[in-house]
């Protein structure tokens, strides 16, 4: 029997940079 | 000061690779559009998407790497990063584009527009940020 390889889900924010600005208030 | 790059990209810019979006539903990240990236941030309690416009694309030290300028948010922020200029990034209503569309074909197999001042591309911010 083949064992079914995974295939890896990556969540869709990790492909979108976190360009959070420092707040200064 | 920018923020280096590592030394190469994270596998999920890899052409084929499978992207869950808020609701569960599955894309390849070839497939993405703009809009799965805006519902999905509607889905989620802690992330908006905020507007980010490329303003400047400098050359860096680095090799193979350029500081990129951005506007960001409504705020208009100054934020620079420092990315390889294979780096993909999700312009709005265009889709992904880097600073060397061909280097990122090479790399990735990932279709990429060229990455221009004045596009405005797709970010991430906390929604309790304010």
């Amino acid at each position: 029997n083949v064992e079914p390889r995974s295939v890896p889900v990556f969540p869709w924010h990790s492909l979108v940079p976190f360009l959070a600005p420092t707040q200064s208030d | 000061a920018p923020v280096s790059p590592s030394s190469a990209l994270p596998s999920y810019f890899m052409k084929g690779s499978i992207i869950q979006l808020a609701d569960g539903e599955l894309k390849r990240v070839e497939d993405l559009r703009t809009e799965d990236f805006l519902q999905s941030a509607e889905v989620s309690k802690e992330l908006k998407i905020d507007s980010s416009t490329v303003e400047r694309i400098d050359s860096s030290r680095t090799p193979d790497a350029v500081i990129i300028q951005f506007s960001v948010g409504e705020h208009k922020v100054q934020v620079c990063v420092e990315v390889l200029v294979e780096y993909p990034f999700f312009v709005f209503g265009q889709g992904w584009s880097s600073c060397c569309p061909d280097r990122t074909t090479q790399l990735l197999a990932l279709s990429c527009a060229k990455l221009s001042v004045g596009d405005v591309c797709i970010s991430l911010t906390l929604k309790s940020l304010r």
